[in-house]
């Protein structure tokens, strides 16, 4: 039996936004640790990884071990019902096929519940070694997706490069071409406003910028992004969901032949 | 020219 109940349903509401443009498919995963999520998308270039831990639900009850597979796009559409200040409750039978989402208004006087019939889903799930990152970026979440939208506007991919001097984003495109520098900068009025620089070593890889706008769609969870970056690693641009865990993306590299 | 790789190349199936 497994019975999740998240005052914030608004949360679940936001992290579905964030991943379903990416992903088609998906296994959710439920233990005692919390309810996560590994999946790449159809190209296996960019892979999601989400984890909203028990701690962070109301009531948590996972007798055991279930993995849940749906179609994000449907859940999407469900969650769509949820109104942002509803309670969201999850549910399934241990080997039941169906899930069923509860949504109670604020005042609880109105209480929705939808089922949905599960997928049995072949995913491929990944083993992340642990890394040294180069660089370690923490920015505004909306400013990291202003610039991916702007540079999108020029060309297609983005060469990321970590100095001394600050974060550099680079395009080119057949109009011409574009730099932004966020310089470190740790005299802001809030510290979600500060642009901080870890760097261990000088970094510069190239990606692909639709996914990195992909990933932007998280920008409502969190208001920083943390990018870490390594040479000859994939991006991680991790948004924190306060008090619950994380949404992490992946993202391989472009590279020379 | 530059290629995209895929994350196979770094991470490893379960």
């Amino acid at each position: 039996m497994l019975e999740l109940r998240l005052v914030q349903g608004s949360l679940l509401k936001k992290v579905l936004e964030a991943m379903k443009d990416l992903v088609t498919d998906a296994n959710f995963d439920c233990s005692a640790t919390g309810f996560s999520l590994q999946a790449m998308d159809s190209s296996h270039v960019a892979l999601v990884a989400l984890l909203l831990r028990s701690e962070g639900f109301e009531h948590y009850r996972c007798d055991r071990n279930i993995t849940m597979g749906m179609n994000l796009n449907n859940v999407s559409k469900l969650l769509k019902c949820a109104g942002n200040d509803d309670i969201i409750t999850i549910k399934a039978d241990d080997g039941g096929d169906t899930v069923t989402f509860m949504f109670e208004n604020p005042k609880q006087d109105k209480i929705s519940d939808f089922e949905m019939k599960l997928m049995d889903l072949d995913s491929e799930h990944l083993g992340i070694p642990d890394a040294e990152y180069h660089a370690i970026v923490r920015m505004p979440s909306l400013e990291f997706s202003r610039i991916c939208k702007d540079l999108s506007s020029i060309g297609d991919t983005v060469v990321i490069s970590v100095t001394k001097e600050g974060i550099k984003f680079s395009t080119r495109g057949d109009i011409g071409n574009a730099n932004i520098v966020c310089r470190q900068n740790t005299t802001v009025d809030k510290p979600e406003e500060a642009t901080v620089i870890q760097m261990n070593e000088a970094v510069s890889l190239t990606f692909a910028l639709r996914y990195l706008n992909s990933f932007t769609k998280a920008t409502s969870l969190s208001e920083t992004v943390t990018i870490s970056l390594s040479s000859e690693l994939p991006l991680v641009a991790e948004y924190k969901i306060a008090d619950m865990g994380y949404i992490k993306f992946y993202l391989a590299p472009k590279i020379e032949d | 020219g530059l290629h995209q790789v895929r994350l196979f190349r770094f991470f490893f199936v379960l």
